[in-house]
C-alpha cells in the first residue's frame, strides 16, 4: 500500500 | 501601478487554461523582475510555480510590487474572449481593486476592455530548495501527455522510473497492468520528439496519474517538457513559456508533484 506525502513536508514556509 | 502588454494574448490563455483546474485562486506577484505566481493545490500534494520574465513582455511596467489576488478560472474565462493574434495588456492600481485586460487585434481596428474583480488571498509562499536533480528527461510535451492518458486507464498511480537506456511509464490496477518505455534517442527526424536522458544513477518513483493529468494541460505551451527526478522528494514537470523547443523561454511553468511512497 502506497501513500501520498505531502508537499508541506518538502517545501517550507519563506 | 501596474501596466504590461504582452504581444500574444494566446500565451497567457494557455498558461491559465495549464493551471486552472489544479488551482482556483492565486496571488499573482508583479515586481520589476515580472510575474510570478506560486500556489498549492488544495490537498497539498502539487505546486505550480509560474514565472514570466520582464522580456517577454512588449512592455512592462511596474512602479511599486503589486499582488494580484486572482481566481484563475474566472480570468480564463476572460481570456477566453481574445482574438488568436490579439495583444492583451493588463493594468492595475496600487492598492486596485480590479485587473483590467485590454486585448487589440492586430491592426488594432477591435479593441475589448474587461475588468476582473480582484481578491485577497490568504496564501503562504513556500521556499523551494534550489537543487540539482539526478535526473533530467526532455521528451516531446504531446508524447508525455498522450503516455499520461493511456497509463490511467489502467490505474491511479505511475511509477516513472529512469536509467541510461530509457524512461518506463508503469501502471497496474483492476483490470491489469501496463508499461511504456521510451529509449533514449538523439538522432531521430524530428527534434521535437527526441527523448534525451542525462543521469547520475537510476531511479524510480510513483505519482498520482490524477495531478500528472493536471500538469500535462500545459502542452500546449511547448513542445518540449523537462522532468526531474531524484529519490524521494517530488518531481519537476516544467515547460517553457514564450520560448522555442526547449532552449530557455522568458518564462517557465513548472509543477512539482509529491510522491507516492510505501508505507
Amino acid at each position: 500500500k502506497q501513500k501520498q506525502k505531502s508537499l508541506d513536508s518538502f517545501f517550507k514556509p519563506k | 501601478m501596474f501596466e504590461a502588454t504582452l504581444q500574444k494574448a494566446s500565451t497567457l490563455k494557455k498558461v491559465i487554461e495549464a493551471i486552472k483546474d489544479l488551482v482556483t485562486d492565486g496571488n499573482i506577484e508583479v515586481s520589476e523582475t515580472g510575474m510570478n505566481l506560486q500556489a498549492m493545490d488544495s490537498s497539498h500534494v502539487s505546486l505550480v510555480s509560474l514565472v514570466l520574465h520582464t522580456d517577454m513582455f512588449e512592455h512592462f511596467r511596474c512602479d511599486r510590487n503589486v499582488t494580484l489576488g486572482i481566481n484563475l478560472p474566472n480570468f480564463a474565462k476572460i481570456l477566453k474572449c481574445s482574438g488568436n493574434d490579439d495583444s492583451v495588456t493588463l493594468k492595475a492600481q496600487d492598492d486596485g481593486e480590479n485587473l483590467a485586460i485590454v486585448f487589440e487585434s492586430e491592426g488594432q481596428e477591435r479593441v475589448s476592455e474587461f475588468e476582473l474583480k480582484l481578491m485577497d488571498i490568504d496564501a503562504e509562499s513556500l521556499g523551494i530548495p534550489d537543487q540539482d536533480y539526478n535526473t533530467n528527461v526532455k521528451m516531446s510535451s504531446a508524447e508525455f501527455q498522450r503516455i499520461v492518458r493511456d497509463m490511467t486507464v489502467l490505474g491511479d498511480t505511475c511509477s516513472i522510473g529512469c536509467t541510461k537506456e530509457g524512461v518506463k511509464f508503469s501502471v497496474s490496477g483492476d483490470l491489469g497492468q501496463g508499461n511504456i518505455t521510451l529509449r533514449q534517442t538523439n538522432s531521430v527526424d524530428k527534434e521535437e520528439e527526441a527523448v534525451t536522458i542525462e543521469m547520475d544513477e537510476p531511479v524510480e518513483l510513483n505519482f498520482a496519474l490524477r495531478y500528472l493529468g493536471f500538469f500535462t494541460k500545459a502542452s500546449p505551451l511547448c513542445p518540449r517538457v523537462t522532468i526531474s527526478m531524484s529519490p524521494d522528494v517530488p518531481i519537476v514537470v516544467a515547460y517553457n513559456v514564450g520560448g522555442e523547443k526547449d532552449t530557455e523561454g522568458a518564462g517557465s511553468l513548472s509543477f512539482y508533484l509529491a510522491p507516492k511512497i510505501d508505507e
